[in-house]
């Protein structure tokens, strides 16, 4: 059987909420190491990999590997009933026909369960090869957030050149043109408001900055967001969840005609 | 404008 309980249950909220714009059925791997989830969305254009570790867990028992899958529309409405501070256990079966969840909070003394309707999703699996990226980019979450929102009034695609001048975000459509300089700043005290730049050869990638805004939904699960680029390659936007695991996702560039 | 690549292209199916 699988049996899971979480005590910051949040966490979970917020990943479902970060993938859930992307994807509408998705399979939740089990394993006696983690939970994961790898999957594209319909276009093709765009994957997300989730891994959150057993030791994020304060039980975790998972006897033989099993794929929960789950209707994110369904899962995101039931965890709207879900409170701030509570307590999520999940259950299912090794038959995995159906996963129970409850959600437990000591403080009011409430105990929520729910019981869904697991589904056989057929799932394509994509190799997704160990890269050393030419260029990665650490940097507050929110401000990556702020950045492909304010650009998407200027244009469709988002065109993100690393060089020795910084991070640079443009986009440009009927109106002109925009852009956005990220220096090298670690200035301040805490570490999540720095950004650095570890840059081995300068890139330029165009990106649609639909899909940017999609992935801007995991900017609670983190404070810090790293980009990874290489020319010719779909850029890399991970998600560090604390020391427990992550949501990564990744964009096939657009190319010049 | 850029023409939208295919992840696909990029990663081969396991």
């Amino acid at each position: 059987m699988f049996e899971a309980r979480l005590a910051n249950g949040n966490i979970f909220k917020m990943i479902v909420e970060s993938i859930r714009e992307l994807v509408v059925d998705v399979n939740i791997d089990c394993s006696t190491e983690e939970l994961s989830i790898q999957c594209m969305d319909s276009a093709h254009v765009a994957l997300v990999s989730m891994s959150l570790s057993q030791s994020a867990f304060d039980h975790f028992r998972c006897d033989r590997s099993l794929s929960l899958g789950l209707n994110l529309p369904n899962v995101s409405k039931i965890f709207k009933m879900m409170g701030r501070d509570d307590t999520m256990v999940l259950k299912a079966e090794d038959s995995a026909d159906k996963l129970m969840l409850m959600f437990e909070n000591d403080k009011s003394g409430t105990i929520a369960d729910f019981e869904l309707k697991l589904m056989a999703i057929e799932a394509e699996q994509l190799g997704v090869p160990d890269t050393a990226y030419k260029c990665s980019i650490s940097m507050p979450s929110s401000e990556f957030q702020r950045i492909v929102r304010d650009l998407q009034v200027m244009g469709d695609t988002c065109k993100i050149s690393c060089t020795k001048e910084g991070l640079k975000f443009s986009a440009t459509g009927q109106i002109g043109t925009g852009n956005i300089l990220m220096r090298q700043n670690v200035a301040s005290e805490k570490e999540e408001d720095h950004v650095t730049i570890d840059m081995e050869e300068p890139v330029e990638l165009n990106f649609a900055l639909r899909y940017l805004n999609f992935f801007t939904k995991a900017t609670p699960l983190s404070p810090t967001v790293i980009l990874k680029m290489s020319p010719g390659l779909p850029i890399v936007i991970e998600y560090p969840i604390e020391q427990l695991g992550h949501v990564k996702y990744y964009l096939a560039p657009k190319m010049e005609e | 404008t850029p023409m939208q690549n295919d992840l696909s292209e990029f990663f081969a199916m396991v």
